[in-house]
This record gives C-alpha cells, sequence and structure tokens, in this order.
C-alpha cells in the first residue's frame, strides 16, 4: 500500500531530525507511481504531485513525528478535494419535465445505467419515461424496451428508421401529454473525434431543452480518459459524469483525470449489471480505491 | 520527439512518458527505457533518431515473438472458437465481423449465442447473422449457456460446418460464479469436441488502462487463452497494455478490430502498431 511505501521511505528517518530534498523527491515517486498504475492521467498525476509537494514543504511536515502519516493525509485531502470535496446531486429542470441525457463511447454502459436511473425515479415516485435515441446498433432499441419491461417504466421510440433528433422531438411530445416528469435519453455510443456523430449530440441538445447531460465512462479506462472527456465536454458542456463497472477491480484513476481536466463531477457510480446497481458517487472511498 | 535532438535524459524521460500515455505499464515502460539508455551508452548511439528506432524496434520485437500470431483454422472440423471478455469491449460486433471474413472466403459459419444473460444480446447476434448470412444456434432468454454451447457443436458437426463462433456474456473478472460459469462452458466444448476449443480469444477494448493485465490474468486461469483481440483502436487510445500483456504473459495480439462495420476487423499487425503509438 501507498502507507507501507512512504514507511518505507521514511523509516531511516526515526533517529534523526529533518528531512533531505532527496527523501521528500523519493515519498513523492511513490505516490506518483501509485496513481499511475491506478490509470490517472499522466498530466493530472505531474500537477497533483507538485501540489502535495508544496503542501509537504509549506505545512513543514517533514520535519514531523512521522511524515509517512501525514504525507499520506495530504495526499488523501489533495485527491478527496479534487474529486469533488463532496456528493454532487442531479439537477431538477424548475419547468418539467426534466430532461436527462447520456453520452459516451461505445460499451461505456449508457443505455443499462440510463435504465437504472429511470428506476431510481421510479422508485422516488416520480414517471419517468424512457427513450430510445440509439438509432444505430443492431436490438439497442430492443435492449432498450427490455430493461424497462423489468422495471416497468414507459420506452419510448419510432424504430431506428429516423434519426435521433427526431426521436427525441416526438419523445417530448409524448412526455408532455403523457405526464411523465423525467425524460431519459439513450443516445448510440459514439467516438469523441467523431464529428458527425458529435454534431449529433450538439443537436439534440439545442433541440430540446436538456437539463442534465451525463458522460457515462468506463472504470477501467486508462490515460485516454482526458481526451474523451475533454472532447464531450466542449461539445457539450456535460453536467456530470456516471462512471460504471465499479464492480469490478479497476482503481479508476479516470475519475480524477476527468475531473482535474473538465472540472464536472462524478455524480454516481454503476455497480452491477442489474437495475439496482447504481450508486451516489462518494469521494472519499474513491479516494482510497484509487490509492489502492 | 520530432527532429534531431541530443540524447540525454530528458529524451529518455520523454520516451518513457509517451510509453506511459500510451497505456504501457510502468514496469514495461520503465524497463524499455532502461534498455534504451544502455543500448545508447554501450553503442553509443549519438542521434535521437537511433534512439527512437531502437524503441520501435524492441516493442515490435515484444509483439512479433513467438507462435500463434494467426487466426487459421484446423484440420479438424468444426473448428471453434470462444469469445470471452468484460462487459461492453466488443465480442459480439468481433464475432460478427470474423464470420463475414470466414464467409467470404467460402466457409460454412454458425454463430452460437452463448450470452443467455444480457437484455436483447441474442436479439443482437441475431441481426448480425442475418446481416452476414451465417447460421445461429440460440435457445430462450435466461437458458443454460453451456447447453446453447454444446447445441451449437452438435449442429456444426451434423452440418457439417467449417466454424463456430461461439459469443458469452461480458462478465468482470473479480465475480467468481461468472468466472466459474465460463470455466464450465470451456468444459463443455472439451467434452463436446474432444479437444480444447481451437481459438479461446479474450477481447479487450484498446480504451482499457492497467485492469487490461488483470483481465488477461484471471481469464487464462480459467479458459485456456490462445490470443487477443484489440478492439476500438479507431479512437485515440493506444491500447498499449497489450504489449504489457505479450511481453509479461506471452499471449499473442491476433486481431485488431477498428471500427463498427463488418469489414473493420484486420490481422494485429505489430509495426503499423508500433508506429500508431508514435503517431
Ligand atoms: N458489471 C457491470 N456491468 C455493467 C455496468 N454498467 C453496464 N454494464 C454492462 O456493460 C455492458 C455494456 O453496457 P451497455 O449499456 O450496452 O453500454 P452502452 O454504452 O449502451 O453501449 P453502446 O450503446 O454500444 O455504446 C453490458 O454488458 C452491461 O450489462 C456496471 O455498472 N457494472
Ligand atoms: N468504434 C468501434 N466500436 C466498436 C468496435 N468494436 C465494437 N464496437 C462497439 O462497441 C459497442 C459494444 O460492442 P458489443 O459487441 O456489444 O460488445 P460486447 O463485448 O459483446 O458487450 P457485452 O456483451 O454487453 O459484454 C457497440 O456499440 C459496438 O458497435 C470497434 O472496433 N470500434
Ligand atoms: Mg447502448
Ligand atoms: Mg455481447
Amino acid at each position: 500500500s501507498l502507507s507501507d511505501k512512504l514507511q518505507n521511505v521514511f523509516q531511516k528517518l526515526r533517529s534523526r531530525g529533518g528531512l533531505t530534498e532527496q527523501e521528500v523527491n523519493d515519498a513523492l515517486r511513490e505516490v506518483r507511481l501509485v496513481l499511475l498504475e491506478a490509470d490517472v492521467n499522466y498530466k493530472v498525476v505531474k500537477d497533483f504531485v507538485g501540489r502535495v509537494k508544496e503542501r509537504a514543504i509549506g505545512e513543514d511536515i517533514l520535519k514531523g513525528l512521522n511524515p509517512a502519516q501525514q504525507v499520506i493525509k495530504i495526499v488523501n485531502e489533495e485527491l478527496v478535494g479534487l474529486l469533488g470535496g463532496e456528493q454532487a446531486k442531479l439537477k431538477v429542470s424548475d419547468r418539467p419535465p426534466t430532461v436527462m441525457m447520456v453520452a459516451g463511447l461505445h460499451g461505456a454502459g449508457k443505455t443499462t445505467n440510463v435504465a437504472k436511473l429511470a428506476l431510481m425515479y421510479k422508485k422516488q415516485g416520480k414517471r419517468p419515461l424512457l427513450v430510445a435515441g440509439d438509432v444505430y446498433r443492431p436490438a439497442a432499441i430492443m435492449q432498450l424496451r427490455t430493461l424497462g419491461e423489468q422495471i416497468g417504466v414507459d420506452v419510448f421510440d419510432i424504430g431506428d428508421k429516423q434519426d435521433a433528433v427526431a426521436v427525441a422531438g416526438a419523445a417530448m411530445h409524448h412526455a408532455r401529454s403523457n405526464g411523465n416528469d423525467f425524460v431519459l435519453i439513450d443516445v448510440a455510443g459514439r467516438l469523441h473525434i467523431d464529428e458527425e456523430m458529435m454534431s449529433e449530440l450538439k443537436r439534440l441538445r439545442s433541440s430540446i431543452d436538456v437539463t442534465e447531460v451525463l458522460l457515462v465512462v468506463d472504470a477501467m479506462t486508462g490515460q485516454d480518459a482526458v481526451n474523451v472527456a475533454q472532447q464531450f465536454n466542449e461539445a457539450l458542456e456535460i453536467d456530470g459524469v456516471i462512471m460504471t463497472k465499479m464492480d469490478g477491480d479497476a482503481r479508476g484513476g479516470a475519475a480524477l483525470s476527468i475531473k482535474a481536466v473538465t472540472g464536472k463531477p462524478i455524480k454516481l457510480i454503476g455497480t452491477s449489471e442489474k437495475m439496482d446497481g447504481l450508486e451516489p458517487f462518494y469521494p472519499d472511498r474513491m479516494a482510497s480505491r484509487i490509492l489502492g | 520527439l520530432t527532429g534531431r535532438r541530443p540524447v540525454d535524459d530528458e529524451l529518455f524521460d520523454e520516451l518513457e512518458e509517451l510509453l506511459i500515455q500510451a497505456d504501457l505499464s510502468i514496469h514495461t515502460s520503465t524497463k524499455l527505457v532502461d534498455s534504451l539508455r544502455e543500448a545508447a551508452r554501450r553503442e553509443r548511439l549519438k542521434e535521437s533518431d537511433e534512439i527512437k528506432d531502437r524503441l520501435k524496434t524492441l516493442l515490435v520485437q515484444i509483439l512479433a515473438e513467438g507462435d500463434g500470431h494467426g487466426i487459421e483454422l484446423p484440420t479438424e472440423r468444426p473448428a471453434v472458437y470462444l469469445f470471452v471478455g468484460v462487459n461492453g469491449v466488443g465480442k459480439t460486433t468481433t464475432i460478427a465481423k470474423l464470420a463475414y471474413r470466414f464467409k467470404k472466403s467460402g466457409m460454412r459459419v454458425i454463430l452460437s449465442a452463448a450470452d443467455t444473460f444480457r437484455a436483447a444480446a441474442i436479439d443482437q447476434l441475431e441481426i448480425w447473422a442475418n446481416r452476414v448470412g451465417v447460421e445461429i444456434i440460440k435457445h430462450q432468454h435466461g437458458a443454460d449457456p453451456g447447453a446453447v454451447v454444446f447445441d451449437s457443436i452438435q449442429a456444426a458437426l451434423a452440418r457439417k460446418a467449417d466454424v463456430v463462433l461461439v459469443d458469452t456474456a461480458g462478465r468482470l473478472h473479480n465475480k467468481t460464479n461468472l468466472m466459474e460459469e465460463l470455466k464450465k462452458v470451456g468444459r463443455i466444448v472439451q467434452k463436446a469436441l474432444g479437444r480444447d476449443p481451437d481459438e479461446v480469444i479474450l477481447v479487450l477494448d484498446a480504451t482499457t488502462g492497467q485492469n487490461a493485465v488483470t483481465q488477461a490474468r484471471e481469464f487464462m486461469n480459467v479458459v485456456p487463452l490462445t490470443g487477443i483481440a484489440l478492439s476500438k483502436i479507431d479512437g485515440t487510445a493506444k491500447g498499449g497494455i497489450v504489449v504489457t500483456i505479450k511481453d509479461e504473459l506471452g499471449l499473442p495480439i491476433k486481431l485488431a478490430g477498428s471500427g463498427e462495420q463488418l469489414d473493420d476487423l484486420d490481422d494485429f499487425r505489430p509495426q503499423d502498431f508500433v508506429e500508431a503509438l508514435f503517431g
């Protein structure tokens, strides 16, 4: 663990006071390695370690009694602070319905997790409507229909011969006449470098009044997380992130990279394939997971 | 990293940074850069281009070394290929692409819809079967995947099919019960065929970071993996973790998926891959 590694670095210290520059750098090197192993982006790690160093030196802790514990404390505080400090809530429109849209790379978990969101709102006594906006992937509409049936939430679709913006427009009419207060839109997976598909997302966002855009990201995403998050954020101005497959054992450093680079909070995590596998994101738990 | 520059620590640091940002593990990245430093010292390499080329050579060597790189059908028929991996990586789509390749070369292909769990998984594979023009063996949603596989192999034997491509449900490798289920599917293939599956392909998403190594290790523990299909290389992620996997586990990378359509599948080419790392 990072704690053991830092204890190793500092253990020769116990018999004398104060740290050498070398020992500070050795400690920071361990922090850097832990974060890189956890898939935190290289540049984000560099900035982060720089901040830790500033605080470590600034707080003069390195002359203190247990420098390892004090460095860990700083690392943890910085990490939790960067990850969002406290829980970030989903937006609610002051002019119903609240419209939420998921977006993200192929296979990230959009369809599965937008259905989980629908169940969450249903359990809160709301009247959610799922919208099958993926008109490309084979059986995508069928997939959302099946999940909708499982959880007892209506799924709106007009087939896969119409484009996504037409689907969304028709869905809004349906929602208004049907009294749905939450409209949750599933869309196709796409690459952030696919101009045509990114423009579809922009058109979706502008054609209907979307309250919340959630970027769906796989917890096992590596260094590329920053590129993806940056591009989706620039195109759409995302409101938050759902990090999926957190029931795996990926450390999830992408969460730190994404927050650091976009400033947008992780709001929810996917913790199973089942429809009840959606939980709030807790920065302190994520910090521990990233540090291993 | 372009143009001529001195062979110094800054160059080596930047090369290490490039590797790490490509998702090679720290261990692999450091090891490779250390060999470069050693080579530079020993051979008195003075040109930064020489260093870069040496690194490319080292990477290609790791990736190209050993056997098992192609997708070649065995002499026994039907050949049975199992596709495994965590959720959402591209197993079903990769199978569709490989079915298309085999069908074009005149083979009789059967798709085995052994993902009986995920919503509309069977529907998805069936649409692909229809588009490619190949047969599909499926049971109802919720059926035992082993029974589907057994049935598929029996059908392939009866119809003298050339190859059976088995789609399995995505599963996280830390879920013991799901890994046990996969082990059982592997055993059923053995019993039905009288030998191991001819290929057991781990599909890895190119956007995956260090967790891909754990995925490879854990899947290797339950089924006899023969290689990797690296999907979604048409994105911006480099997929460099396959270098670490090849180096540490010896698993060859056989295929690369570069899009969502049937013809977006190629044999993995180490040279092209390494060029793209530096691209
Ligand atoms: N274990 C686990 N699996 C998940 C989670 N979220 C989604 N999945 C699985 O991940 C796979 C992909 O999920 P989808 O919902 O189809 O992903 P998608 O983003 O809609 O995919 P595309 O529409 O093709 O872009 C499926 O097998 C899901 O069951 C999660 O939190 N945990
Ligand atoms: N851009 C791109 N997308 C791909 C590639 N391979 C698969 N996909 C997409 O990735 C998504 C998931 O593909 P699937 O084939 O359903 O993945 P899977 O592993 O079978 O997923 P589960 O069965 O849910 O575990 C789909 O949207 C595919 O179109 C690829 O090489 N490039
Ligand atoms: Mg989907
Ligand atoms: Mg599948």
